[in-house]
């Protein structure tokens, strides 16, 4: 349905369908810079695809980015796209987003769960968890950002399926974690680790909530907290999330980002909203790909 | 479809650690199938609940029986996903 990705409208939410349509169009039209991997498939069945955006090479340093793990924190998928089309449109043009696909390269996850983003659109607009079924519970779905293998089942989590943060049966028990958890492993090479969630307009750093335990806290924080100023840092008490698993397994540089989507609206963000939470969004992303990539480690 | 009709999201500015813990109850009260968008975490930072219409009564009595002060952000949840829905269906056409 949509011609090209100059016809798309970054400033409307838009459903899985015509998400995973605009993709092959973002690839068509940049075919040296964009590919679309297929990961695997969700738990009811649904393909899991990530972009990668490179110039060449063989597993490059690269860094990660995922939207929407959360399905109803509909601003992050929305700025995941206008993020892909950025990349797209500014390599070329933008120096220093060039000189870093130059050197490394980008994987973009803009359906991190992808059932729970289609049950948002058709059956329950709240919806946040996964969908995947819970043996003798009549509750279904596992909250995604409590089931990676750090921490597992800790504070913050519930060990009751009926809860909102229920943290499943066992880490990477859900597909579409285990699925990013594959890949990432596989690659071996990843700098750089960013999950991007809705409601709080923050910027987390690993194990926030145990302040100060994780080795490269000083860093993490300070070097970003003074260019990344409409962000702040919080401690979020939430085991299992999928930064404190990046970081374990050697990612430095991994963050949560909560996108604004606060105030009188919660989860409700207008769409005119997209566009600029984006847009803000984008300057702090890319001081940390630059901080990633004049960094290695 | 799932609606949401007549629930509300409320805003809490936590006080103390005391009511922390008085809401931190609350997230274990599954009963009243509250939704907690913000939880209880420190006294710094607010909780977010989103209410079902049929456990309004409930939870404002517990939490001025408690003494704890809260405002009601979204009033009728169903009104905005109705806007939201109406948005959509004008930018497919």
């Amino acid at each position: 349905n949509e011609f090209s990705t100059r016809s798309f409208n970054f400033g409307a939410y838009h459903r899985l369908e015509t998400i995973y349509s605009w993709m092959d169009t973002l690839v068509a039209q940049y075919p040296k810079l964009v590919t679309k991997q297929d990961i695997g498939r969700s738990y009811e069945n649904r393909p899991m695809y990530v972009l990668k955006f490179s110039t060449g090479g063989n597993k490059r340093p690269a860094i990660w980015i995922d939207t929407g793990i959360h399905s109803r924190e509909w601003v992050s998928q929305a700025t995941g796209v206008w993020t892909a089309n950025k990349i797209a449109t500014d390599y070329g043009t933008d120096a220093s987003l060039t000189s870093l696909l130059n050197t490394m390269d980008i994987y973009m996850l803009l359906l991190a769960n992808p059932d729970g983003y289609a049950y948002t659109h058709s059956n329950d607009r709240m919806w946040r968890k996964t969908r995947s079924k819970n043996p003798g519970s009549v509750c279904i779905g596992v909250d995604p950002n409590r089931n990676w293998d750090a921490g597992f089942g800790g504070p913050g989590a519930s060990n009751n399926p009926c809860s909102e943060s229920y943290h499943g049966p066992s880490a990477h028990s859900e597909i579409e974690v285990k699925n990013v958890v594959n890949l990432i492993e596989s690659h071996g090479n990843f700098k750089s680790f960013i999950s991007v969630h809705a409601y709080s307009q923050l910027l987390m750093y690993p194990y926030g909530y145990s302040c100060g335990s994780v080795p490269h806290q000083p860093e993490l924080v300070r070097k970003e907290k003074h260019t990344v100023e409409s962000h702040l840092f919080l401690s979020d008490p939430a085991s299992g999330g999928s930064i404190d698993w990046s970081y374990n397994l050697g990612i430095k540089y991994s963050f949560a980002f909560e996108l604004r989507d606060t105030g009188r609206y919660g989860f409700i963000l207008p769409a005119n909203q997209i566009i600029p939470t984006a847009t803000e969004t984008w300057l702090a992303l890319k001081h940390i790909m630059e901080y990633v990539r004049d960094h290695p480690y | 479809e799932r609606v949401f009709i007549g629930d509300q999201v409320i805003r809490v500015n936590v006080q103390s650690e005391e009511q922390i813990q008085l809401l931190q109850a609350l997230e274990n009260q599954q009963e009243w199938e509250l939704d907690f968008w913000l939880h209880p975490v420190s006294t710094e930072l607010p909780v977010d609940i989103r209410v079902p219409h049929s456990s309004v009564s409930s939870v404002t009595e517990y939490l001025i029986a408690h003494n704890i002060h809260y405002s009601v952000i979204i009033n009728n949840l169903q009104e905005l996903l109705d806007e939201e829905k109406a948005e959509m269906e004008e930018n497919q056409m």
